[in-house]
């Protein structure tokens, strides 16, 4: 049975979209049947496995707005064991919508079920915010991996986020896990991102991964090809890092 | 009169917190009287500058779901010329709460207008996205200034901006203008920040400040100590950066 990982953090700009793409493309590498989700209007998620969202007529605003089947929006990538839900501009429009649908948070859920037992994960990217669209992917998922970019204002909002996962734990999905808070965009030159790890290992202890994601120009030219890092350049920094990733997300999942 | 300036881009992660806190305490430096308001509930603006929101009571909260006059939430900083408007933790329920009020979009325009005659400029942070707390920026403004990070994902949403603006300029606001487009992060020694420089000033010709605001580790280092970039380090490359883009502000809005 798959499992579903949400990628959370309503801070901005930490390397959710990154670690989306990339960790779901090393997955896949290494023969793990993976669909990507993009539940961020900005469709950074869709154009990162080279898809453009304008010439997209389905994605993901069809599925948990008109209650169309998920699997009807699935879209096949060229690259190995990796699917897509691609997000389209109308889902700009769904934070607002879904406040008016009955049971707004379980849209997703509800759709995603059939196809745990299709794929061996699923990965959801989230938008920078805590609202309808973020609560709908962590009703839904199995656990959260949270990236963190070693910087200060990145820890600022933890606790936030920490207290909206419990609030879910509650009240919405009682099997809801932590995955992980994975460290990302490491200049492990400076004090400052040496002290943020620091202070995320004493307070998550062992939820951080060994892995960390540094600093690497790459990751960032990968995007413009429209290409996982894997398939931009394997010999990259960003390539070990992630496929590392992929490696422990994969060892903790197979014990359970 | 003073000027009122939204910083805007629903892209995470840009440099909107950083360019509202730096750019506010760089005018003050030269002269100009700042008020400096935090509309992102992550709160980031409200600990740049040394305070604690959860030591705060009264915030920008109160005034835009409050009714409570903005004068009243106003706090003095230790930075010459300096005051804000702190967000609060209670904000993050505005984004909902807002969709409930008569003419949402316009709350924080009817309180800030007593302002403008109190200070020189007015700078708004928003958060990542374009919901109401940002169209209640758009909608108070005089202009909009868009930071941009010199990546690939960062242009990809400035199509969607755009047409966000053109809308609350037809809308909400027709005197609304585009105070201009600042560059972010850039690492010049990179082909992608030459390169997506180059694409900005293709499409935004004049709109783009002169000043690029470099990739600089004390910009990430000073909000650890609640401290403005000139009062962290005046001789960092950071501060340069940020003194040149006031200047430019400054020389911008004297000619009108
Ligand atoms: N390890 C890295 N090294 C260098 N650049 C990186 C790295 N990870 C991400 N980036 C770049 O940093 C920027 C932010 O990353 P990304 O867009 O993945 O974050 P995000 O959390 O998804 O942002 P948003 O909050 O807008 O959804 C992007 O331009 C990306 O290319
Ligand atoms: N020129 C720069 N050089 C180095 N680091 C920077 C620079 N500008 C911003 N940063 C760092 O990059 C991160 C993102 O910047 P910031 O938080 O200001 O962006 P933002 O657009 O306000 O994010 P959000 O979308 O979450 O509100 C922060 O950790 C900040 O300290
Ligand atoms: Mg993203
Ligand atoms: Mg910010």
């Amino acid at each position: 049975m798959g499992r579903i990982i949400a990628i959370v953090n309503q801070k901005g700009g930490v390397g959710k979209t990154t670690t989306a793409v990339n960790l779901s493309a090393c997955l896949g590498e290494f023969k793990q049947k993976v669909l990507l989700i993009d539940l961020d209007p900005q469709s950074n998620t869709t154009s990162g496995v080279g898809i453009d969202k304008y010439k997209v007529t389905e994605g993901i605003y069809k599925a948990i707005i008109g209650h169309h089947p998920l699997i009807g929006v699935i879209m096949h990538t060229e690259f190995k064991n990796l699917d897509v839900i691609p997000s389209t501009p109308d889902l700009a429009g769904a934070e607002v919508e879904l406040l008016e649908i009955e049971n707004r948070h379980n849209r997703l859920r509800e759709e995603i079920i059939p196809l745990k037992e299709k794929y061996d994960f699923i990965i959801i990217d989230c938008p920078p915010a805590l609202g309808q669209l973020t609560m709908n992917a962590l009703s839904a998922s199995d656990s959260v991996l949270v990236p963190i970019q070693c910087d200060y204002y990145a820890l600022e909002g933890l606790i936030q986020l920490m207290k909206t996962i419990e609030l879910v734990q509650r009240q919405m999905n009682t099997a809801l896990e932590i995955e992980g808070m994975v460290m990302t965009m490491g200049d492990l030159r400076t004090n400052l991102a040496r002290q943020v790890i620091e202070d995320v290992k004493n307070h998550f202890g062992d939820k951080m991964f060994k892995t960390v994601i540094l600093r690497n120009i790459t990751l960032s030219e990968a995007p413009g090809f429209g290409k996982p890092i894997i398939y931009y350049d394997i010999n990259s920094q960003g390539s070990k890092d992630y496929l590392s990733l992929a490696r422990e997300v994969i060892t903790k999942n197979k014990e359970t």
